[in-house]
């Protein structure tokens, strides 16, 4: 999958398996991908598990597990909003809302001022988290491996990142090299992209990519959901265009030559 | 849920003879569902002067904790104890658990300049740390959060 991690790059995946997005005092969150179509070396998220770690006064643990087709309006527990015990409260400050049914479910955790998106887009997951800094950063530092395993905080190891100039992410215009999967060459990948991102739009690439890599057009609408996510969640300052990844640094988005 | 009483004591402690510090600052009620009544919580004043205040803050913390469990689902209790940890902030009070900030009443009949306040808390002990509900008031500038996505393939 593509990350955009807290630092504000923007990484495509090999990952497979269970690997961790987020891990803190506060939050955990582990992603499940597995290959799209058989034999490709691009995986896409099929689970998601949210751990909210409770609070003093407000909230034993709460989980939260969504898979492909099955995102669930509560918790693992049944509850809809957190408390302690089994007693639910609003004033936990911790709620599941059904935005669209079996789609897209978004959590509010105001007592640590975050906020969680998961959708469903075809037969993959997508996942958003808006946290303040210092909840982000509440992980022991002590630990080499504390910030290493979290794929929001390093992106992808560098053996886990997929080169997106060789898989064919855009023809920057110039009128596709040839190469296609499933229906889409270059040029019809960035058509149908443009039809639900503008060309400047951080996800712009990513949705291009997706579709040469697998064919499947709802990779596009994932694509227009994630911006979407992200300018609704994202601080305003930390959006980067397209044409800035371009001169970021490795695994950034660039066009291919 | 006895949260009243631990309203009652804190009402009693800071409005007895010998609390001319809090007595200053115009009176004192007990944190109501409204947040902070009356006009403590104006200013800053000096560690010196809050110290009786600061003590009994601390009392009713003490008691609200005693509370936690009875009162968990009480609008009254949680709006005390973030109630509670404002008017010590606003005060320098140095939190719940220390020992009193600025060394004691003596001060109160000092004519030396008030001392510095002291350190702030550390930043981890910020929102996370407040009691449900406490960073509605207190969100961090949007430049303060991060954001983290996952998607396509």
């Amino acid at each position: 999958p593509h990350v955009r991690t807290f630092p504000g790059g923007m990484h495509a995946c090999r990952v497979a398996g269970a690997w961790p997005l987020v891990d803190n005092e506060h939050v955990h969150v582990q992603a499940t991908s597995v290959p799209v179509y058989g034999g490709a070396t691009a995986t896409a998220t099929s689970k998601l598990t949210i751990i909210f770690k409770g609070q003093q006064h407000c909230t034993d643990e709460r989980v939260y597990h969504a898979e492909t087709d099955d995102l669930p309006a509560a918790f693992v527990d049944g509850t809809k909003m957190g408390g302690l015990g089994r007693r639910q409260y609003a004033a936990s400050g911790l709620l599941v809302t059904e935005k669209v049914p079996g789609r897209h479910v978004e959590i509010s955790a105001v007592y640590i001022g975050t906020t969680v998106a998961v959708r469903q887009v075809g037969r993959y997951l997508t996942f958003a988290i808006r946290t303040p800094a210092h909840v982000a950063e509440a992980y022991d530092h002590d630990e080499s491996l504390g910030q290493a395993l979290q794929l929001c905080w390093r992106g992808c190891p560098g053996t886990e990142r997929l080169d997106q100039e060789a898989g064919g992410a855009g023809d920057g215009g110039g009128g596709g090299d040839g190469r296609t999967a499933g229906v889409f060459t270059a040029r019809t990948a960035r058509a149908a992209c443009e039809e639900r991102l503008s060309v400047d739009d951080p996800y712009f690439e990513t949705c291009v990519f997706d579709l040469l890599t697998t064919g499947d057009l709802s990779f596009a609408q994932a694509a227009a959901f994630a911006s979407q996510d992200a300018v609704e969640l994202a601080p305003p300052l930390a959006v980067v265009s397209s044409r800035e990844q371009r001169g970021g640094g490795p695994g950034a988005l660039r066009p291919s030559a | 849920c006895r949260i009243l009483k631990c309203n009652s004591e804190f009402v009693a402690a800071t409005s007895g003879p010998g609390r001319s510090s809090v007595e200053d600052g115009g009176g004192v009620a007990a944190v109501g569902p409204a947040g902070p009544v009356g006009p403590i919580g104006r200013g800053r004043p000096s560690p010196g002067s809050a110290a009786p205040l600061c003590a009994a803050l601390r009392a009713y913390s003490a008691c609200t904790r005693r509370t936690s469990r009875a009162c968990r689902g009480d609008l009254a209790y949680h709006s005390a104890v973030l109630g509670i940890e404002d008017l010590m902030a606003q005060n320098a009070c140095g939190g719940t658990s220390a020992v009193a900030a600025g060394g004691g009443g003596g001060r109160l009949a000092s004519s030396e300049p008030s001392p510095p306040p002291p350190p702030a808390p550390p930043a981890r002990a910020g929102p996370v740390r407040r009691a449900c509900g406490a960073t509605r008031a207190r969100a961090p500038p949007a430049g303060a959060y991060r954001y983290c996505g996952l998607s396509g393939d």
